[in-house]
């Protein structure tokens, strides 16, 4: 189903979930959830954005109900842990990547999939501090690089 | 006929905020 302009802020969030269906549908799960408690905020009056929101609630509702096994799922507590952790596996590969003077596509994917993630451990309160840096070196880091390689230069 | 529109919204909006509830454990 196509994306309103309106909740465009969530695409990738929402595309991120799509590439984690199989790898690691906790992901997918909690990615859509975020995608979902901000579209709402975003716009949930105007019946395109309605259409859409309904479609992921329900997207949503099937898969606790498929994963609902999963402590991961059926514990937000547990999910908060395996969202955050796999967050910083992301950043700590591009991290080292970067510090290694290894700059590619990939490493930049992470990077961003990393700030990504961090956005979605929203959904379990207020992010702490140390979260808030990591996401913000993170896009920052994704841009700059992705810029330096499209410009043919060398990060610095 | 606008005043219809805004409260089938507002009571769809209200659906979607209870399912979000209730997908979370939190009713």
């Amino acid at each position: 189903m196509a994306l309103p302009a309106q909740l465009k802020p969530i695409q990738h969030h929402l595309r991120t979930a799509q590439e984690h269906e199989k790898r690691d549908p906790v992901v997918a799960y909690y990615c859509r959830l975020y995608a979902m408690q901000t579209g709402m905020k975003l716009d949930s009056k105007t019946p395109e954005c309605r259409k859409f929101l309904i479609k992921l609630m329900d997207q949503l509702e099937s898969m606790k109900k498929e994963l609902g096994d999963n402590d991961s799922i059926s514990q937000e507590v547990v999910g908060n842990a395996h969202i955050e952790n796999y967050a910083l596996k992301m950043f700590l590969y591009a991290d080292n990547e970067d510090r290694a003077g290894r700059f590619h596509k990939n490493m930049i994917k992470s990077f961003y999939s990393a700030s990504l993630l961090l956005d979605v451990l929203s959904v379990f309160g207020e992010l702490s501090e140390e979260n808030i840096q990591h996401r913000k070196y993170a896009r920052w880091k994704a841009t700059y690089i992705h810029n330096c390689l499209k410009n043919g230069e060398t990060p610095q | 006929s606008s005043t219809l529109a805004s409260s089938v919204a507002s009571s769809e909006q209200d659906e979607l905020s209870q399912r979000l509830s209730r997908l979370r454990g939190q009713v």
